[in-house]
């Protein structure tokens, strides 16, 4: 904004989680103080897992609210518009975990705009805690500045954790926490002067992440179910469950372009992954370059003296040699399998594969979708991938469909210098396997439209959620029955559900409650559906993408598959102008850092070259 | 003549040079199935100067489409057009533009001509001008492509091998013989080769100057990367 002539009069984050959904409502209200009419700027960020549900400005009276339409549709009536040069999109990549929404007005002399962005999503777990991650950029210095999130769990909260990373000495004691037993209140509300930044300036210490972390009580047996109004949710990720050993091969890409920073990062990861694998688990070493090469022919058990002779191998890894995905992770395969036959493996275990690659395979199999028929053949299914892409040189999708195919997931690595703490963090969400094969079932008569019910693992500190529609709104109670394979015997439980009495839980604010479940259920239900169109048979593939989109139509999500269409007012010669928000993907988000990446990190950075968008090729003299 | 590879994907760059006998004549780029063929002779200085270092250039092409049949000759002199069963010769000395069915020409005074054929190809050819009481050197051409995605996956050349990308991995980045050129490892075609960083010059923008471009040199006359060597590429005539 444009201080001299713009008055943010406040700004709001009001965010209510209810069982793990979240709901934000970020509003801004501003006056433009100026004698003439000008550009007024709405810019904030969301997580990228949430979903884009509502956003509207109101100006001079008038409200323009946002429109979720089919994307090929907004998209028509994007490019007439882009053929007349008058828009753009307003969502962009920001950084990991965020997305920037964005979008600017033409403001009357003397009048008041109005922006509401509402975004959803549900929390995932992770490392034994759910995060909500605001972030906040006001610029200038506002006359309401409130942040408040309210949280209710029905379970019980078990702790809250409230820090920003611009939270001074003088600003912690402004942020308020009230912890009951389901219900939790954090509010961060500075006047203006306690935003200044210094006495003798105008600018705002508000400039950052405000982070809360909290956790729930883990409910013994088969887990926490809460019905409402027709929707029942399942949480499950008991307490007290005994890790089952794993047997994990890591495979791990030496080629040229991992020379420099990444293979350094790569060497102190694996280091600490090393010495901190547990005396159960087995774990073989496979580095990769054009050829292939193992440190043991088959896994080891991860005694001390056996971690200490990984850790040399480690230390002289070094790069060399193009990409040759294909056969490393075949041999990683092979080798799980043999030991497997030979019985030398733990007969209650899991066997994963880590790979961790930077760049796409140009020797051996280049073609990635042979690579993803190769390996999902090789593994019968039966085995866990998980793929690491470190830097933006590999195609992210490629490894995500080859990890979702083979009961893992990829996960992107950037390039930064806390890549060794990502390359551990993304371990230790995996590192310990509690139960196995975990199917959750319900009676068939009294729910449709289930989420997915069967896991192949639930890891500590996760938690596995269910979702569905109850097919009798008067159901009293139903029967969950829980099975998995846990370390020494199956696990079973067995309990009965019953609507949750919100009434008496939080006897004033029942009015909470209304969709939150049901809008779980959407969020998880498409969540699901887009990761299926994504890998599969082709047929499959279509009905997934095609629901997808009709429920994120109907509850109004903007999705990969959806784009919000936000009309603008007229402006004076008369002309509207459709802004598109749409949801990006990973590949995208990727291909954005790419076009605004300098250069490889291995080579000293007065080299970076001149950026041209196309190759050329020339032949000139000296 | 220094070759130029440019990778905005990889965001990198690689290139290497290529001499010989002033009069031989280069293959640059050849692909059979659209019929498209450049080929470039090379002159060398007017004497061996005082370095010792006697360099060569291109400084004629012959370009042909047999498919649409155009010929084009461009020299350090003058550019001739044969289209429509006949030539038209254009004069650096003007600036001039020529658009036909199926070939395009955008000269530009004294400094380049733009071609455009027809669904296939577009390029720029450079005029380096010297000048004429240099004791040594002499004007000189130098040959761009603009755009090849339309060129067969058949298309070969001491170019036209790129056009369709280069799989290549650097690593082992080492002191070189001059500090500011260190020298590395590149893994390519199946081959280990010691390749040295250095600037080769794109003009495009500053005839004068050109602007450095970064770039991983492949010595000995490209060779490992090219495919064969240098040898290999040497054709007995313009077209």
């Amino acid at each position: 904004t444009n201080e001299a002539t713009v008055e943010v009069h406040s700004v709001t984050v009001d965010c209510t989680v209810t069982s793990r959904f979240a709901r934000t409502v970020m509003t801004s209200v501003a006056l433009n103080k100026a004698n003439t009419s000008q550009e007024i700027f709405f810019e904030v960020e969301l997580p990228k897992t949430a979903f884009i549900t509502n956003f509207s400005m109101e100006i001079e009276g008038r409200v323009y609210v946002g429109d979720v339409k089919e994307k090929e549709k907004a998209k028509k009536q994007y490019e007439k518009a882009v053929s007349s040069g008058r828009t753009a999109g307003l969502v962009k990549a920001s950084g990991r975990k965020m997305e920037k929404f964005s979008v600017s007005v033409n403001i009357a002399a003397k009048s008041n705009v109005t922006f509401i962005l509402t975004h959803e999503e549900l929390l995932q777990r992770k490392l034994g805690h759910y995060e909500i991650l605001t972030r906040v950029k006001p610029k200038t210095r506002v006359q309401k500045f409130q942040i408040v999130v309210n949280i209710y769990e029905p379970q019980g909260i078990l702790f809250v954790d409230a820090h920003a990373t611009f939270l001074s000495n003088d600003l912690l004691p402004l942020v308020e926490k009230t912890v009951t037993d389901k219900k939790a209140h954090v509010s961060f509300s500075p006047t203006m002067e306690q935003q200044r930044k210094c006495p003798d300036c105008d600018g705002t210490l508000i400039d950052g992440d405000f982070i809360i972390k909290y956790d729930v009580n883990r409910a013994k047996s088969f887990g926490d179910i809460q019905i409402v109004n027709g929707y029942f949710v399942h949480f499950f990720a008991p307490p007290d469950l005994r890790r089952v050993p794993k047997n994990v091969v890591f495979v791990i890409d030496i080629s040229g372009s991992m020379y420099g920073t990444k293979m350094t990062q790569t060497r102190e990861a694996m280091l600490q992954i090393v010495k901190d694998l547990h005396e159960d688990d087995h774990f073989a070493l496979i580095k990769f370059g054009s050829a292939i090469y193992t440190w043991r022919d088959s896994l080891s058990k991860a005694t001390q003296e056996n971690i200490t002779e990984a850790i040399n191998y480690v230390k002289d890894i070094d790069s060399e040699g193009m990409t040759n995905i294909n056969d490393a992770v075949l041999r990683g395969v092979a080798m799980l399998i043999k030991d497997r036959k030979e019985k030398k493996l733990p007969e209650r275990s899991v066997d994963i594969i880590i790979l961790l690659t930077d760049g796409m395979p140009n020797v051996g199999e280049s073609n990635t979708a042979k690579i993803q028929e190769n390996v999902l053949s090789a593994t019968g299914g039966k085995m866990s991938l998980f793929s690491l892409g470190f830097g933006n040189d590999v195609d992210y999708s490629f490894l995500d469909v080859l990890s979702k195919q083979n009961k893992g997931i990829a996960r992107r690595i950037y390039e930064a210098s806390d890549a060794t703490l990502q390359l551990q963090g993304f371990y230790d969400e995996v590192a310990s396997p509690l139960l196995l094969e975990v199917d959750l079932r319900y009676p068939d008569n009294a729910v449709e439209m289930l989420t997915t019910n069967h896991f192949s693992q639930l890891f500590n500190g996760s938690e596995i959620v269910v979702a569905g529609r109850l097919t009798d709104n008067d159901l009293d109670n139903f029967m969950v029955d829980v099975m998995g394979q846990g370390l020494e015997e199956d696990y079973k439980a067995q309990g009965q559900a019953s609507p949750v009495k919100w009434t008496d839980i939080y006897p004033d604010e029942e009015y909470i409650f209304g969709d939150f479940t049901e809008r779980l259920w959407a969020y998880l239900t498409i969540q699901q559906l887009l990761e299926k169109s994504k890998s599969g048979p082709a047929d499959e593939k279509e009905n997934a993408t095609a629901k997808a989109l009709d429920m994120a139509l109907k509850y109004s999500f903007v999705t990969p598959l959806t784009s919000m269409v936000v009309t603008k007012p007229e402006t004076e010669d008369g002309t509207d102008s459709p802004l598109i928000a749409d949801k990006l993907t990973e590949e995208q988000r990727q291909q954005a850092e790419r076009r605004g990446y300098h250069y490889m990190s291995a080579s000293p950075p007065m080299y970076t070259p001149t950026y041209h968008s196309s190759p050329t090729y020339f032949v000139d003299g000296d | 003549p220094h070759f130029m590879i440019e990778l905005p994907e990889k965001e990198d760059a690689l290139c290497f040079n290529i001499n010989d006998r002033p009069g031989t004549i280069f293959s640059l780029v050849t692909d059979p199935q659209s019929g498209i063929l450049v080929n470039g002779q090379i002159i060398g200085d007017k004497k061996i100067p005082p370095d010792g270092k006697m360099n060569t250039y291109f400084w004629r092409f012959g370009i042909v489409h047999q498919t649409l049949g155009v010929r084009l000759e461009v020299n350090t002199r003058d550019i001739s057009v044969f289209q429509d069963s006949k030539w038209v010769k254009l004069l650096w000395s003007d600036s001039a533009s020529l658009k036909g069915l199926n070939v395009d020409l955008l000269v530009t005074k004294e400094r380049s001509l733009m071609v455009t054929l027809k669904d296939s190809v577009k390029f720029v050819v450079l005029l380096h001008k010297v000048w004429e009481k240099h004791p040594y050197h002499r004007d000189y051409l130098g040959f761009y492509t603009l755009d090849s995605h339309l060129l067969s996956p058949a298309v070969h050349g001491l170019l036209g091998q790129f056009y369709h990308g280069i799989e290549y991995e650097v690593s082992e980045l080492r002191p070189g013989e001059v500090p500011e050129k260190p020298d590395a490892t590149m893994f390519v075609k199946g081959q280990q080769l010691n390749v040295t960083r250095g600037w080769q010059r794109d003009f495009r923008r500053d005839m004068k100057n050109g602007e450095n471009v970064p770039c991983w040199f492949v010595h000995n006359n490209g060779t490992g990367l090219i495919d064969g060597d240098a040898t290999d590429y040497v054709v007995s005539g313009l077209f």
